[in-house]
């Protein structure tokens, strides 16, 4: 449960409008926040929005995450 | 391989962008 919330806590810092999902613009955003180029957080973004379709959901960012806790299929 | 390479530095953009959200999170008061 740790992990849970420490990944809602994450995700409400990219999800700032608390749509229930991160955005393309969203993660730029963060370009000012943390130390990742513009282009590492396209490509933050692309990696962890498996169906590709535009919209990263907490699902999806949960389990990027917990790919980087636990390794790949890390439970 | 190039798509191994480009695994490689997507997880490895994905490590930094996971601990700076770590490091952001404890670092605040």
């Amino acid at each position: 449960s740790a992990v849970i919330e420490k990944t809602r806590e994450f995700f409400q810092i990219c999800d700032t409008e608390g749509k229930g999902f991160i955005t393309r613009r969203d993660m730029q955003r963060l370009n000012g926040e943390l130390p990742l180029s513009a282009d590492e957080l396209e490509n933050v973004f692309d990696t962890l929005d498996a169906d590709a379709n535009g919209y990263l959901t907490f699902e999806e960012f949960s389990s990027g995450f917990s790919e980087f806790m636990f390794g790949p299929g890390g439970t | 391989d190039p798509n191994m390479k480009g695994a490689a530095a997507n997880e490895g953009v994905l490590a930094n962008f996971f601990n700076s959200l770590l490091s952001k999170k404890t670092g605040s008061p």
